[in-house]
């Protein structure tokens, strides 16, 4: 079963069209392994992203020298997971 | 295990042989008024049943409603089960419904994706797409939601089976797709079709695909508003709505695109509730304020599709 300890969803507000484009980038760098939980579209419109333990550090160094804001949303998303199967299991017994 | 639909737990997230048992309970408690037909089976062999709510009459109008075309989407599913009880609950006691239901038939498929919701529940708890191997790629599965014919191929979609919006080999290649695609074509007296996804809190209409506004724009956008605005009566819940290229991103391949090419004017898709804080991981509290709020739209599309028959 896969499993999600230490992956982070960031939420990312773009202030302008350049920020736009440069997180619509970030789409197109494969390795990092990103996944658009809620996709780019307009300035001022939230971004999510699920980015996995292994790219944290590169994504977060993107948006940093890029000058570009960043919150974290859900800070370790395994724990949110292990969470929701305890909540079913629990409904379940 | 619930015994009836009445016992069944609407406020927590099922497994899918749960959601089979419901529907076959909802059947078997409803006979006169509900069936279950299996419209084809997806690519891991499971039934892709869709719910027809009928209370008689033959090929009469009616309005299609999925729930769970991208497998991660819980609430989506959560929704479509609690839509199915609603449904039968407000027959002869809400006039709305029970008006609609005496001239139209509505039919819901509640996992319009079964093998990647199994997948969600076993496997991999984020998955999106379709469980069909790509030939020659170690990425498996297609995003259901793009590959439909309606711009197939075009911008907004991947041509690569390791994104999350990879289209597929060609349009209606999915099982899944395919399915619904013959039996929309065999009905032929489709009037409202309204896919529900998570999460974005929208409501859209075509066209994805391409810039050239539809044709019935005017009373589409404005039918949205009042949905968007009934919706959020009940817990302001704010929506954005528009067409989907105008308010997301322009997506090729999608499904209202290719229904509102075939004719059902009213084609809608919902990207249902977001707190903001878990996104595809809503806690299961948040399921029967999700789906009741839902409704209301729901309602007033269905409302309109009564009223302006064409």
């Amino acid at each position: 079963k896969k499993t999600f300890e230490g992956d982070q969803v960031l939420r990312i507000v773009p202030k302008d069209e350049v920020q736009l484009s440069l997180i619509k980038d970030l789409e197109d760098m494969i390795e990092l392994e990103l996944d658009f939980w809620k996709d780019v579209t307009d300035v001022d419109t939230p971004v999510h992203i699920r980015v996995p333990s292994h790219g944290l550090q590169s994504t977060r160094m993107y948006l940093e020298s890029q000058g570009i804001d960043y919150s974290v949303m859900i800070e370790d998303l395994q724990v949110i997971l292990d969470e929701e199967q305890e909540e079913m299991d629990s409904a379940a017994r | 295990a619930p015994r009836n639909t009445d016992n069944f737990d609407y406020s927590r997230y099922h497994t899918i042989e749960e959601i089979y048992s419901f529907q076959d309970m909802l059947v078997a408690e409803n006979l006169g008024m509900v069936s279950k037909i299996v419209i084809g089976s997806s690519y891991q062999g499971r039934p892709l049943n869709v719910l027809k709510f009928s209370t008689g009459g033959s090929n009469r109008p009616a309005i299609w409603i999925d729930t769970g075309i991208h497998s991660r989407e819980w609430v989506t599913q959560a929704s479509g089960t609690w839509f199915a009880k609603k449904i039968v609950s407000s027959y002869g006691r809400d006039p709305a419904l029970t008006a609609i239901l005496d001239k139209m038939d509505i039919f819901l498929e509640i996992v319009t994706n079964p093998d990647g919701f199994y997948y969600t529940h076993n496997s991999n708890r984020m998955w999106r797409k379709t469980r069909k191997p790509n030939p020659g790629s170690s990425c498996v599965g297609v995003d259901p939601n793009r590959n439909w014919d309606a711009g197939f191929g075009g911008p907004g979609a991947s041509n690569s089976p390791c994104s999350e919006t990879f289209r597929g080999p060609r349009a209606h290649s999915e099982s899944e797709v395919k399915s619904i695609v013959d039996f929309v074509k065999q009905h032929g007296n489709i009037k409202a079709f309204v896919s529900i996804h998570a999460y974005s809190q929208m409501l859209l209409y075509p066209y994805g695909y391409t810039r050239t506004p539809v044709q019935d724009q005017n009373e589409l956008h404005a039918l949205a508003k009042r949905a968007i605005t009934d919706l959020a009566s009940l817990y302001g819940t704010r929506y954005r709505y528009g067409s989907i290229i105008n308010t997301i991103y322009q997506a090729s391949g999608g499904t209202i695109d290719w229904t509102y090419n075939q004719g059902i004017k009213y084609s809608f898709t919902f990207e249902l509730r977001d707190t903001g804080r878990y996104g595809f991981i809503l806690p299961a509290n948040q399921i029967i304020p999700t789906a009741q709020e839902t409704w209301l739209a729901l309602m007033a599309i269905m409302d309109h599709t009564l009223k302006n028959p064409y």
